[in-house]
């Protein structure tokens, strides 16, 4: 998964104030929400290229899905 | 430590997955959305060449049901978007009458709206 | 760009877990759309 020093320096790529710190357990729930983005972001396109009767996922089947997949996150 | 690359993971990544001059598709951006009816300062991006730029409406016909999931459910916000696609894709076929205008209408007060 | 390869990298290994669990492939594009999309997220 992500590395919480990674989901850190993410983190603070957005923040105003570069002292605003992010306790431990944060950076651990953010980190694991960005596993499971990715999971069914990469899951979804699977169930998508299998419906297409393909091997291979491509970028046309994460197309298909994308948008609903932003909205559900 | 710092949460970057090491070297072996960095060569890696260059092997397998990285994206270079090589590649037909060189690399993938999400373009940034903006208001159209807000006066916006924004710089017009122009597309770069061997950069495929995702689409979220290019399959907006798809969009009108609602696609499996693997282990997050689909939001309210979400279903709320299928079925704002869905009521297009009936009304698309539509001539002269709108339905829902149809339906609505007798629900109007004037009292409500003036 | 060090921190989007980081990101790059560590999808790419989600995405070989779920290759490995449902046999099928991505391609290199697909897990740099996906790279790109949680980058954004």
């Amino acid at each position: 998964g992500f590395r919480k020093e990674l989901v850190n320096k993410l983190l603070h790529l957005h923040f105003r104030d570069c002292k605003t710190k992010v306790s431990g357990d944060a950076l651990q729930l953010m980190a694991e929400f960005l596993r499971i983005f990715v999971l069914e972001a990469a899951a979804r396109g699977v169930s998508q290229a299998q419906a297409e009767g393909l091997n291979v996922v491509d970028v046309d089947q994460l197309e298909k899905v994308l948008p609903q997949l932003l909205l559900d996150f | 430590k710092d949460g970057l690359l090491s070297e072996e993971e960095f060569n890696l990544w260059n092997r397998l997955y990285r994206l270079g001059d090589s590649d037909e598709v060189k690399g993938v951006a999400l373009p940034r959305s903006h208001f159209q009816s807000l006066q916006e300062d924004r710089a017009t991006q122009e597309p770069t060449t061997g950069i495929h730029q995702l689409s979220l409406s290019e399959w907006s016909v798809w969009q009108d049901h609602p696609l499996p999931t693997y282990q997050v459910d689909h939001s309210y916000r979400c279903r709320h978007f299928i079925s704002i696609m869905q009521m297009i894709e009936e009304m698309r076929h539509e001539e002269d009458e709108c339905s829902y205008e149809l339906k609505i209408r007798p629900f109007l007060q004037m009292e409500d709206v003036c | 760009q060090r921190l989007k390869a980081a990101v790059h990298y560590t999808v790419g290994c989600l995405c070989q877990e779920v290759e490995l669990d449902k046999q099928m492939h991505f391609s290199k594009q697909t897990i740099a759309a996906i790279s790109e999309v949680t980058f954004r997220q």
